[in-house]
């Protein structure tokens, strides 16, 4: 399935974009 | 991190993109966080795919908080 297989590929992104939200979140202001 | 915590962060992430306040956010609202977030337009809009799961072109807070607790617990949520 080449959807799934994408959907794999992008756990790496959509990490970096939880991460990111986090330390914008948590980071001094 | 607790089960409230999590319903929180969801919110908070989701009204981040969602700054209208519709209740959704769409591939305009993912690409604004383009600025404020060190991703590129790119990988932004892979991250709307991914997150997207029915692929109507809207994300709704159910597909935000599957994705987001997958990060968290390594797994989807559906």
């Amino acid at each position: 399935d080449p959807n799934m297989k994408a959907g794999a590929a992008n756990e790496g992104v959509l990490a970096n974009f939880f991460n990111s939200l986090l330390s914008k979140k948590t980071g001094s202001p | 991190m607790g089960q409230n915590t999590f319903v929180e962060k969801t919110h908070e992430f989701f009204q981040m993109c969602d700054i209208e306040n519709k209740g959704f956010i769409t591939r305009r609202d993912m690409q604004r966080l383009n600025g404020e977030l060190p991703l590129s337009a790119e990988e932004l809009e892979n991250v709307f795919d991914t997150l997207d799961s029915d692929g109507n072109g809207y994300l709704s807070l159910d597909e935000f908080s599957s994705g987001f607790s997958g990060f968290l617990f390594g797994r989807r949520v559906s």
